[in-house]
């Protein structure tokens, strides 16, 4: 499983929350205007959160956030 | 699986309940208004709970919650 | 497989009955009006019981309950 | 695999029978009006008798029973 | 693989057919006017009969027998 | 995978095919009028044949026999 | 994978090629007029030929042969 | 996979070619006629080649040869 | 997963490239008009050409090359 | 799964973050106008991010960047 | 994972980049016009590129190039 987030503003945030008992950010990548990243569940992520205005991609259909 | 929530009011909690032979409340993530979590069921998480003004999108489609 | 309840009213019960011979409940979460549950079948359950007025979303649809 | 049963009338009865090469009654989960019920076929369980007037949710549908 | 059965009259019949290099009866179900039964396919049985007026839900659809 | 098969007169045969290097007949079951019967290809039958009037339902579809 | 085969005359032949380096005939086995024939791919067939005036139910549709 | 093939005239060929570093014919079934062959691709046959008028059933559709 | 092609002139060739981390040619089967071709990917060919005027069927559709 | 992208202007970067408790750059695959780049998931490569003026082809559809 | 590409002029590149923590080019393989390559995601390519007019059929579709 992969989604597709695109930034519509700059300094949009993709955080990566920790697998196992323990829930915590263990990165944020920081994404430009119009720049587009491609993410995948994995053995380290097991959640994410956007902040800032960007459009999620997902099995359930193109969701955009409210910006910060 | 997993599934996307969109807070659509501040302080929406998201709650992670344990998986085995007990079940009791390992996380609750706080979003703000507009924020996106993306959340899979886990090794540590086999149930959860959605509290506050959200929309959930799942297999079932997107199903709003109403206000704590 | 998961299944999604949101609750109509406040008390809403969700419970788990135990996976193997034997078949007794093992945890019954309670919800307020408004919340959404999301809850897998796992290795200690493999029924559940819903009591009070819920909406249960399922793979055969959308399904009301009756409140107690 | 799993189905759901929704009791339409009081002490509607989902009866688990034994998996195995003897076939007998393992338990029976007595239903109040409006409570619905998951439930899996599962290493105890391959086969089920519903008693009583209720709905039953299946891959082939939603199939009522004619009340005892 | 499971389907379902629902007697049309009292006295139906399911009967399970040994799996193996011997083809015998290992058990005949008998289901009153109305009751449901789910059976699924199983390490014991790899053959069904159905006997009586009855309504068989199959993959292939819904097929009704017969009365004996 | 399993097929269905329906007799429409009395001394319906359905006759299992041995698996394995050798073929011949290891069983064949008798339906009378009406009955119905589901059957499996098993580690034992990797061939069926049918005789008598019947209609068997497979995945390609319903097809009737010929009576013999 | 199996496949449906119903004889439209008598003296229908349905040929298993042996599986591995080399191919050659393991069985025909004869259909009169109007009898069914299931069949699976095994470990000892990896081909069949059908000689004779009948229908073949695959996959890709119903085939009727032209008769010998 | 498999696929069928039906000769349209007689002397078809239905050739194996051997899987493995080496690409050889292994095998040349004739058919006559109206004759349908049912094949795999297996442990030894990676590829096949048809020769003469006939029709090839693949999960592309039936896609006619043009006689040699 | 597995391609055929129908030659569309004489001389067309199916050519298999090797799998691994060199990449060269270890077969080239040669068609004439008419003659159709089944081939898979496989241990040794992960890769292939097709050269002179036939047609591919593939999973994205027919695709006919233009000839040499 | 993989992912398509063609470059709408020269200089567009495809980067691949690293797999694992760390998130790092571990290439940035420059495309000139015009070129397609077709690019897995992988063992090293869990995220990805594209800069400059390109559509990327996903599960979710064809999803353009706007150009830095 | 497969994708087909067809030369719309003489002197398209295929490029197979390689799996693992380095990213090179492994190998460049050339097509003139009219001829037609197929090629997997293998142990040693997990991205690609095109260079040169070219039309890529993917599980997107058909995605033209744009000639270098
Ligand atoms: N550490 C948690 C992260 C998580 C996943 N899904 C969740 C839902 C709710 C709260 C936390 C989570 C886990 O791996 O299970
Ligand atoms: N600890 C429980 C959590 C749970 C999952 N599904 C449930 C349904 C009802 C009640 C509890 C649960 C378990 O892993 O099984
Ligand atoms: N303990 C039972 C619970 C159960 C599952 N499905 C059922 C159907 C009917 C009655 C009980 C059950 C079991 O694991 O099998
Ligand atoms: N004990 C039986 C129960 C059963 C399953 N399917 C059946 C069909 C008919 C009769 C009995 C059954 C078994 O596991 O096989
Ligand atoms: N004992 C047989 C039962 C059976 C399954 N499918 C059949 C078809 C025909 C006759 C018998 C059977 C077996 O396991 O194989
Ligand atoms: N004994 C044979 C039975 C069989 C299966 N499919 C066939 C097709 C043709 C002839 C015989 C067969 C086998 O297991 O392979
Ligand atoms: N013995 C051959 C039989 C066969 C299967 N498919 C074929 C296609 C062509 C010729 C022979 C065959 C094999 O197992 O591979
Ligand atoms: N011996 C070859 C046969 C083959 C399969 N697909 C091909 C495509 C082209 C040329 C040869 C082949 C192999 O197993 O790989
Ligand atoms: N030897 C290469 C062949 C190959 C497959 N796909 C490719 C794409 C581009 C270039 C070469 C290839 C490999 O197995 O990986
Ligand atoms: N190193 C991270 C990369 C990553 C994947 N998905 C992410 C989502 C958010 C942030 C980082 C990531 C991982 O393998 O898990
Ligand atoms: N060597 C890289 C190649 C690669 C695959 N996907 C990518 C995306 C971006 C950059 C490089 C890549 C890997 O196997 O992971």
């Amino acid at each position: 499983d992969y989604f597709v987030i695109r930034a519509e503003e700059n300094g949009v945030q993709v955080i990566g929350l920790t697998r196992g008992s323990e829930t915590r950010f263990h990165h944020a990548e920081k994404l430009d205007k119009g720049e587009i990243m491609l993410a995948q569940f994995t053995e380290h992520t097991s959640a994410m959160k956007i902040r800032g205005r960007a459009v999620v991609y997902t099995k359930f259909g193109a969701i955009p956030t409210v910006g910060g």
